[in-house]
């Protein structure tokens, strides 16, 4: 049975820095 | 060929937290993504507040655009209308929930403007 990591199920939303 | 979600959605899927416990998707909770971000040594979580959610040019996709973390900063997503997200308090929701259920027998509730969905960014963007 396969065992997925929990931080794939969370969309990483990573801003653009614009400073 | 039709776009499909990951294999990881669809219930039954065993998801492995930070500490090493072993749960259901259908049965995480809020803390256990808090609990396993605190324990991370790279990952943040942020609040991701959905502010719109439009229908793409693409078939059974739509673009939703959030407001991440404290600076609110804009960042817009094209998915699949069944595409999951946690929000938290409340668990599972998708743009379109009767589709998500059907494909993935995941339970879900509607994503609305409003919610506060759980997201990751690095710890030490800056």
């Amino acid at each position: 049975v396969p065992v997925f990591p929990w931080h794939s199920l969370v969309p990483f939303l990573a801003p653009t820095q614009s400073d | 060929s039709a776009p499909s979600l990951p294999p990881y959605f669809t219930k039954g899927s065993i998801i492995q937290l930070a500490d090493g416990e072993l749960k259901r998707v259908e049965d995480l909770k809020t803390e256990d993504f808090i609990q396993s971000a605190e324990i991370s040594n790279e990952l943040k979580i942020d609040s991701s507040t959905v502010e719109r959610i439009d229908s793409s040019h693409t078939p059974n996709f739509a673009i939703i655009q959030f407001a991440v973390g404290e600076h609110r900063s804009q960042v817009s997503v094209e998915v699949l209308v069944e595409y999951p997200f946690f929000v938290f308090g409340q668990g599972w929701s998708s743009c379109c929930p009767e589709r998500t259920s059907q494909l993935l027998e995941l339970p879900c509730t509607k994503l609305s403007v409003g919610d506060v969905c759980i997201s990751l960014t690095l710890k030490n963007l800056r």
